[in-house]
């Protein structure tokens, strides 16, 4: 598989398809991609096509985003995502990176369904030193929300990182109980929630794109972070989301502690998939 | 859907003759394409299209259906057989006295949950279990089947003093036995396949324990890695069984084809939701639907 100079074979042509097929990218964009590949190792001077493969990723990527603003007092930032993708644990690492930055940083523990999603928020801004706002079990989050602006605007927090439930895209109920969220903190704050980013575990295969429609649908993401790239699978859905949708990806998470988040960078991603 | 498809690429191919190579050469590249686009792994659809290949050459094609409609029945075939288990396999076997199960799976995978919905499922069995808390690294995890114990109404062995699964393990044991349950369901955390000291702590807690079952928890959105998620836990452990969840959602299922191909293990139970009622025994022909799309 490794870069064989001058032009694709059949055999190249397979490997290819593997390598971009076995990292979720999907089969309509690997066809396309292989395409492209083609003709970038055409115009080329004969240099191995996993160069070409390289090129052709970033260039369907574009350049590294812009660091999201934190402007607003608070800026409000909503995580959604389905069941389990780590929005809990990225709230925590997020809180934990902004606050290091020297933001004051306040929590909003909208997951009231969950067992145990509570606790587990807890335990996490007890090791952050940070206020977080939580009600009852089996509240209605859009009531937490509306106590935790109230908070942030009386602690005069600089952000306020809201984790929600976990919810399959699918579950129209579940969605609109989403969709009033925003509605919520759009009355309370003024352009709130100023980012909405979908949670996505690398793990997923061509599902993540079915979410990620779903999700921007009904709320209007403004970005994403695709957790467990610490794991063998490479995210690529993410590449098709990105296009289809014109989300940028923010953060990858790699791994359970504070410091497993990093901005997400094209370059360290395509070279992960072609060396 | 791939049966229209399949009458697109046998337009020239009438009711006579026999299904050759180069007639349903097209047909396997739109199957392999289907599969993949179910998100079934690359070279497990590779295979999969190859020994359907092979069943199709030579058949007669039929005079009552389409050569499409008769290598969709095939390849339907052929996935339903690789989907079902063979007998008492595709049940969860759990012997009288004191049977353990241990549930292990990547992160966020659903053990937790399944660990809940299953112990709901024993009790209505009329059986006695015990949740045991082997998961001491995720914040609030104990808490969380504590909480899920006392919704099914089921004991739960939890020590917040250590962080020793393996010891963990056997108290829950001797404790179970003296308050005469009879199924030890044992949580663990999540953990990545590549992982190899925490691979090693559930290496320990099976030989610890002996499970009777050892269930991989698998999202049925999972992706190409599938294969070797299953393909890891499985050469570590000999897992018995695989439980599919969120299949409440509208993921193709392409996983559940890769891990059973790849390990030979079968699919047990799905979860279909997030209520501790959502567990479901396996149904191949309604995944196989889902995967043919
Ligand atoms: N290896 C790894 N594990 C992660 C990462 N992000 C989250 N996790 C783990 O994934 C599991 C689920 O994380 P949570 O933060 O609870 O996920 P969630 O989206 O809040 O889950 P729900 O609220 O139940 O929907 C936990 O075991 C986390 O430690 C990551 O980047 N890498
Ligand atoms: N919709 C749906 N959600 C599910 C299902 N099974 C589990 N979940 C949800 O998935 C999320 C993760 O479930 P957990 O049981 O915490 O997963 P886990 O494997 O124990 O996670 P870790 O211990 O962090 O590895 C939770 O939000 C569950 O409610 C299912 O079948 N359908
Ligand atoms: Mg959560
Ligand atoms: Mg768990």
């Amino acid at each position: 598989l490794l870069g064989k100079p001058g032009r694709l074979t059949d055999a190249d042509i397979e490997d290819l398809e593997e390598v971009l097929i076995g990292a979720d990218f999907g089969v309509g964009l690997t066809f396309r991609l292989i395409e492209q590949i083609r003709s970038v190792e055409k115009a080329g001077s004969g240099g191995d096509w996993m160069a070409a493969a390289r090129s052709v990723v970033l260039e369907e990527l574009g350049p590294k985003p812009q660091m999201p603003t934190m402007q607003a007092t608070p800026t409000v930032v909503f995580l959604v995502g389905v069941n389990g993708a780590g929005k809990t644990t990225t709230a925590a690492k997020l809180a934990w990176r902004y606050k290091n930055e020297g933001k004051a940083v306040l929590l909003a523990a909208c997951d009231t369904f969950r067992a145990g999603a509570i606790e587990q928020l807890r335990v996490w801004r007890e090791r952050l030193g940070i206020s977080m706002v939580e009600g009852a079990y089996r509240a209605d989050p859009a009531s937490v929300l509306f106590e935790a602006i109230a908070k942030a605007r009386e602690e005069r927090s600089d952000m306020l990182i809201v984790d929600t439930a976990g919810r399959l895209h699918t579950k129209r109920n579940l969605m609109a109980e989403l969709e009033k969220m925003v509605r919520v903190a759009g009355r309370a704050v003024p352009g709130a929630p100023h980012h909405t980013w979908l949670v996505l575990d690398a793990n997923t295969g061509g599902n993540a794109i079915q979410q990620a429609r779903q999700f921007h649908q009904s709320l209007g993401l403004t970005g994403l972070i695709v957790t467990k790239m610490d794991g063998t699978s490479k995210g690529g859905a993410l590449v098709s989301i990105q296009k289809e949708l014109g989300l940028p990806v923010l953060w990858i998470g790699l791994g359970e502690a504070f410091e497993d988040l990093e901005a997400f960078d094209p370059q360290q991603f395509a070279e992960a998939l072609f060396p | 859907a791939l049966g229209e498809k399949l009458q697109k690429t046998f337009r020239n191919l009438r009711g006579r003759g026999k299904l050759s190579e180069s007639n349903i050469s097209q047909a396997m590249r739109e199957i392999r394409l289907a599969l993949l686009e179910a998100d079934v792994n690359f070279r497990v659809a590779r295979d999969f299209v190859a020994t359907t290949q092979a069943k199709c050459i030579g058949q007669e094609v039929l005079n009552s259906i389409t050569p499409g409609q008769q290598v969709v029945k095939i390849v339907h075939d052929e996935l339903i057989a690789l989907m079902s288990g063979e007998g008492k396999d595709q049940a969860l076997n759990l012997p009288g006295g004191m049977a353990t199960v241990l549930m292990v799976g990547l992160h966020g995978s659903g053990k937790t949950t399944t660990t809940g919905k299953l112990a709901k499922r024993l009790i209505a069995e009329g059986r006695k279990p015990m949740l045991v808390a082997c998961d001491v690294y995720r914040p609030a995890a104990i808490d969380q089947l504590e909480t899920l114990g006392q919704e099914v109404g089921a004991p739960v062995y939890s020590d917040r003093a250590t962080q020793d699964v393996v010891a963990i393990a056997a108290a829950a044991r001797k404790v179970a036995l003296q308050q005469e349950c009879n199924v030890l369901l044992v949580d663990t955390a999540g953990r990545l396949h590549i992982d190899d000291e925490l691979i090693d702590e559930l290496v320990r807690l099976r030989d610890k324990l002996k499970p009777h079952e050892i269930l991989l928890v698998a999202d049925a959105a999972t992706g190409q890695e599938a294969v070797s998620i299953a393909e890891r836990f499985d050469k570590a452990l000999g897992v018995t069984g695989v439980v599919l969840t969120r299949l409440d959602g509208d993921a193709r299922g392409g996983a559940a084809l890769s891990m059973r191909a790849v390990t030979g293990k079968p699919i047990k139970l799905v979860g279909v939701g997030e209520k501790l009622d959502a567990l479901d025994v396996f149904h191949p022909d309604r995944l196989v639907s889902r995967l043919l799309g």
